[in-house]
């Protein structure tokens, strides 16, 4: 009874309504059936120089210390149903400003819409905000990111086959890019999330993925572009922050089902339907 | 009628700089305005092909027909003025859409609308299925704010539903459908929303 149910096809997606937290993934027709969550958190900035303290950057990311995002005060869950789309809103702080996740009818993954800024930096942090997927697969520190936009290639954590590497930066030494998506996968199941725009991700623990999905930083990183990334936008001289807009699938298949997914899909997101609009008189259909 | 505007605005998209956010704050502004001198000149070539394919008919009222086909580029932050003046004028909405990818997709389409009782049709006339659901204050927020930010004036048309509805359209081809008010039953179903705050 502590549970919300969203989705009225194959796939469904619990809820926990005291939390109004994601907590199990499920779909009836592949029979996979896993915990799931879904969080945010920030990395910090370091403020440094280009002698002392690299500073994180536009090009160098270099957190300094994770601090997960939880909501303040109740925390509110909003589900919407209805026969084509059960949408879940939700609004974890002042600016994780707005996050829907929707299962359209007929379709076997989720939706995730993120609309997140501006990033307050009154403390004098910079901040780079993620989003985790944890499920409790077992990924013996692999898992596989696009080489822009084309096949997937392996990376495994604190390792390079063409050389011994050092890790100094356990976050950032195993970040990688990402076009189109990121996947993980055990013995049994695979946990595929796709993209709409270049981000960066890794996958720093066994069974989760992490995708960065915005940054406000207040130093320079001195490796060239000269400022500080921290756009702002005003309007009639008030300024703030960005806000940014975007979306990522999630779909969670039996093992070796997720490449037709991961390739189909990933072909119509970067090809979106495209809509014309004109008008006529009256309501003759014709 | 060209895209050299929209070579320039590709070419943008792919470098790195563009990519990754490795730019200077004047150049990304620079950026913006050139991948969106790009999208308005596609625009043009888009709604000129798509006059065309619809009805070839047309083709003798050719400048009329594509001064009609609008698009909204700015769904993001849900306004779309077309849709969204179309049924509070009496008049019906028409959305034709165009798939790019060489396979036949099926898919639900979203438009913000300011009304309910609306109703969907193919062009073969055939009831579609379609859902409205209420708008966020959150996304209203979201859309007054950059609507001002942006283009420098109120939204005007307040909207309060999205209509999502079914579509199917051939691969490399279009479908047509058509939007109006139908206060009968039958018409679009509204979404129940449930919210819970803790424990409650």
């Amino acid at each position: 009874d502590l549970t919300a149910e969203v989705g009225q096809g194959n796939l469904k997606l619990l809820y926990t309504t005291n939390e109004g937290k994601l907590a199990r993934y499920v779909n009836s027709r592949s029979l996979v059936e896993t915990s799931a969550q879904l969080t945010y958190s920030y990395y910090s900035g370091y403020n440094g120089t280009d002698r002392e303290n690299q500073a994180s950057g536009a090009y160098i990311f270099r957190p300094n210390g994770t601090f997960p995002i939880e909501s303040e005060g109740q925390v509110s869950l909003t589900i919407m149903r209805g026969p084509l789309v059960d949408e879940v809103h939700q609004q974890l702080n002042p600016w994780i400003y707005q996050v829907i996740t929707r299962i359209y009818k007929g379709k076997e993954h989720a939706e995730v819409e993120f609309n997140i800024g501006p990033i307050p930096v009154d403390d004098g942090v910079g901040k780079e905000i993620i989003t985790k997927i944890t499920t409790d697969m077992v990924t013996n520190k692999t898992f596989y990111t696009d080489s822009n936009g084309r096949d997937f290639i392996e990376r495994v954590r604190d390792y390079r086959e063409d050389w011994d590497l050092q890790v100094h930066q356990p976050v950032s030494g195993n970040y990688y890019p990402i076009n189109l998506g990121v996947y993980i996968k055990d013995e049994s199941t695979e946990l595929s999330v796709l993209v709409d725009r270049a981000v960066g991700g890794s996958s720093l623990v066994d069974g989760q993925i992490e995708l960065m999905l915005h940054r406000r930083l207040l130093h320079d990183d001195s490796r060239g572009v000269g400022e500080a990334l921290n756009e702002e936008v005003c309007v009639l001289d008030k300024c703030r922050g960005l806000t940014v807009q975007g979306k990522f699938y999630i779909r969670i298949d039996p093992l070796g089902d997720g490449a037709k997914w991961r390739r189909k899909f990933g072909q119509e997101i970067y090809s979106p339907l495209l809509l014309a609009f004109t008008e006529q008189d009256g309501n003759n259909w014709t | 009628l060209n895209i050299d505007a929209l070579a320039d605005a590709l070419a943008i998209a792919q470098h790195h700089d563009a990519v990754s956010g490795t730019e200077r704050e004047h150049v990304a502004a620079d950026y913006a305005k050139r991948l969106s001198i790009g999208y308005a000149e596609a625009e043009k070539v888009v709604a000129s092909s798509l006059a065309l394919l619809v009805d070839s008919r047309l083709s003798s009222r050719h400048e009329d027909a594509v001064t009609k086909f609008q698009q909204c580029p700015l769904l993001n932050i849900s306004y779309c003025p077309p849709s969204e003046a179309a049924l509070s004028n009496g008049k019906s909405l028409v959305i034709v859409v165009y798939n790019p990818l060489g396979w036949k997709r099926e898919e639900a389409i979203r438009v913000p609308v300011s009304t309910e009782g609306v109703i969907v049709h193919d062009s073969d006339g055939k009831e579609i299925e379609s859902q409205l659901l209420p708008l966020s204050n959150a996304s209203l927020s979201i859309r007054n704010y950059h609507v001002k930010a942006y283009l420098g004036r109120s939204p005007g048309e307040t909207i309060k539903y999205w209509l999502a509805f079914s579509v199917s359209v051939p691969p490399l081809g279009f479908s047509t459908y058509i939007v109006s008010t139908d206060k009968r039953a039958g018409s679009s179903t509204i979404s129940e929303v449930y919210t819970s705050e803790g424990n409650k």
